[in-house]
């Protein structure tokens, strides 16, 4: 563990908290896509079955709870709670995030490390992850006003995985023969994706103005 | 004997 993975850990369980706050709280997800929700959801869901069988230490266990967990709430909420679905935006929220899950799958089985079940499905929940944020970017661009909490959230699940990039640099300079192109070819593209949004972000934090993305 | 390289993230 290092001081870059530890800090990316807590930034993602930060998001998912800031999150949860504002549909528990204020019982609203206006602005948040279900869609990219639900792909979270299939990410931890792929990439945790192992956590039964491998025990690497209680913080990675705990972590790993807490993320399905979250992730599965945050879905039920958004689903089927009386309050908090009303204030979601279904016909926003159009994404076909089958479009986005089919190709990972494709790519997963010719591209991988080892051509076992929980291999594949490793290597999925990664390409997948790195795509998932697609369908709430969409959102943000058609919802005009989009909400401190939410700017916050996306924020911080886009710098978890900046993060996770130093600590992947970290760790091939520290250790011998520590490669992983998959991850780290994912996590480039899952950060390089947020790039216009941090470039908003930061302007608007900047210029102390309301979050816009240009339509 | 692979070693199976430890998957130790998350």
């Amino acid at each position: 563990m290092n001081i870059f993975r530890l800090t990316a850990d807590m930034t993602h369980l930060m998001s998912v908290i800031v999150l949860l706050l504002k549909i528990h709280t204020i019982k609203s997800c206006a602005g948040i896509s279900l869609k990219t929700q639900e792909l979270y959801a299939i990410v931890f869901t792929c990439r945790y079955l192992d956590i039964f069988t491998d025990f690497i230490s209680f913080y990675n266990t705990i972590m790993k709870v807490i993320f399905l967990w979250t992730s599965f709430s945050i879905v039920w909420y958004m689903r089927y709670h009386k309050i908090v679905r009303r204030s979601y935006d279904k016909d926003q929220d159009t994404f076909r995030h089958v479009f986005l899950m089919l190709p990972c799958l494709v790519l997963a089985l010719l591209i991988n490390e080892r051509f076992t079940f929980k291999e594949v499905m490793w290597t999925f929940s990664f390409y997948l992850e790195a795509v998932a944020i697609l369908p709430q970017l969409v959102l943000l661009q058609r919802t005009r006003n989009i909400d401190n909490l939410t700017g916050q959230y996306i924020f911080l699940l886009g710098a978890y995985r900046a993060l996770y990039i130093l600590n992947w640099i970290y760790r091939y300079v520290t250790e011998p023969n520590y490669v992983h192109w998959i991850p780290w070819m994912s996590g480039l593209v899952q950060t390089l994706l947020y790039g216009d949004f941090f470039y908003y972000y930061f302007l608007s934090w900047k210029n102390n103005v309301k979050l816009q993305l240009p339509a | 004997l692979q070693v199976q390289i430890k998957k130790d993230e998350l």
